[in-house]
């Protein structure tokens, strides 16, 4: 049974994506030296902006069916089985190697070998999908059609990660039903803390009424910067409110990560880990402490 | 008659509550050095995160009504007027000192007396409004509601600016019904291109279906770090894109705007926009830019 989290919160860019691929990524290579064992993983897009695929460069015109059908129509009347609508390893490693070749045009050498995945598979996303939102708003079961769409997914993979949109609604919703965890990327600003309240009365709500086994996997701060006195601010009140669940691990502002996607990769297979790549040993770290949360469960 | 000016853009985090607070509050002081009249000025947040209310200190749980109720329940059937649902610029100026003195809790002296609006009213948001969002998906004229609800405003203010979510769902297509200007802010990194695709084309379904009068006042360069390729990279793609519709004045990345709301202000109040106060400076002349666009129509 694959181990299913949730990354949400609806401030918008505080990390979701950045941190649903890099986890993805890092735990579906696994390392030796953070002591992560390699995994079957699978990455869901319920973000109709579909951030995800273009991550590993991912041409969404060259893609065919996404999991908008099976969220829409539901498993049982639609055609479509789960792996028409999922991108493979082989076809997002061809992916990242095109969009490295296009951002390093002069370069000679191909791209390197570390720009590739595996055991990694990816359910994508489209604009179309917030034209489903509003459609399923009057359906029955209306918050279960991802846990439905998933169920195949359940014996196939070990980890099931799902990114979300900067919002609370329907799409979150069925991620959150779906979902045995949540996590929650902060970036410590000054609306976060408003947010935060918002946001622990939503899952409260969702395990009330949908999700009874919904549970907090942990609260991530990123692009932190050491030297501002809000950032520390705002850590301090999210250490004060949600204690241990706080990861030791935090994500540091760093240009490497918001240029890491022009190389075709996340940061964890851009850069590797080692002592002058904080930000790949940043996103390496909490990897490993989230795998230690999941395997200890 | 108001003109109505809806700020934009489906990815998360690009500053749409940071330039819909400052350009209101530009435009509802004046300034003789930008040439800029004050205006009677009404800021509508639609986004239910609500963090226009919270960037000038006030607490939520003090407010009265929302529009919720105008939204929801329609204008015609609610017993509430629009001014039941507005906060003024006395209220406000209360909530700002208020919220400087909790961060400055050992300072003797007052607040400075700039911490302070006058020409500004809020329509505050809550959390319900996503409710809300979910009941309109299936009523006659849900794009409309929005529109009415303002139809009171249009001539008691000179300008009208609205926030919305990060989303292209039905608050924002309601806002960009209402309005007849699209502001889009733009952070210049790398998901924001594959963005701009996606907003330009459900705009252009809003002026073909609901509202053709919808022009683009411009588009806003945000967080922009001057020395990093990425940025510039995108803020050229941009250019390309949108010819003279990109501002020439954009706002550097500064962490005196995230701060600002520690003081109970936007940035444009918080400081003046001195020789030494780039961030306040580059909001002013974002300002002044919009202002003589809104002028020229
Ligand atoms: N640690 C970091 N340092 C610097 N930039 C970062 C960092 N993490 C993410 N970013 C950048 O910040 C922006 C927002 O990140 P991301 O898109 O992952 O957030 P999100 O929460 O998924 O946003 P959205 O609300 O649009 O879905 C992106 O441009 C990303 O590259
Ligand atoms: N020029 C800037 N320099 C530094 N930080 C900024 C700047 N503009 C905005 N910010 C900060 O970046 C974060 C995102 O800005 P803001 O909340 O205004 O964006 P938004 O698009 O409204 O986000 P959301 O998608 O959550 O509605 C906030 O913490 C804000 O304080
Ligand atoms: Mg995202
Ligand atoms: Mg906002």
């Amino acid at each position: 049974m694959a181990i299913v989290i949730a990354c949400v919160n609806h401030k918008g860019g505080c990390a979701r994506t950045t941190t649903s691929v890099n986890l993805a990524s890092a735990l579906s290579l696994g390392s030796e030296k953070y002591g992560i064992s390699s995994r079957r993983v699978l990455l869901v897009d319920m973000d109709p902006k579909g951030n995800v695929a273009t991550t590993f460069g991912v041409d969404k015109r060259t893609v065919g069916p996404t999991m908008n059908e099976l969220f829409s129509r539901g498993v049982d009347s639609s055609s479509l089985k789960l792996e028409d609508c999922t991108l493979g390893p082989d076809f997002l490693t061809r992916s990242m190697k095109a969009s490295w070749r296009k951002s390093n045009p002069g370069k000679s050498r191909g791209p390197p070998n570390h720009i590739a995945v595996r055991n990694l598979w990816i359910l994508p996303a489209d604009m179309d999908l917030s034209g489903i939102e509003v459609d399923l708003a009057t359906r029955v079961g209306r918050e279960n059609r991802l846990k439905l769409a998933l169920s195949e997914a359940m014996d196939s993979f070990d980890v099931i990660i799902i990114d979300t949109p900067a919002s609370l609604g329907l799409l979150t919703v069925n991620a959150l039903c779906a979902a045995e965890w949540v996590l929650i990327p902060i970036q410590a600003e000054f609306y976060a803390l408003e947010g935060m309240g918002q946001l622990i009365s939503a899952i409260r709500d969702v395990q009330k009424s949908v999700n009874p086994n919904l549970g907090l996997l942990g609260i991530l701060m990123t692009m932190v910067q050491t030297r501002s006195k809000l950032c520390e601010t705002v850590t301090e009140q999210a250490r004060r409110h949600f204690g241990d669940r706080v990861f030791d691990s935090h994500i540091p502002r760093s240009v490497s990560i918001a240029e890491s996607p022009l190389e075709g990769a996340p940061i964890v297979i851009a850069q590797k880990p080692n002592k002058t790549n904080s930000a790949s040993r940043s996103y390496w770290e909490f990897a490993k402490e989230a795998d230690r949360r999941i395997s200890t469960i």
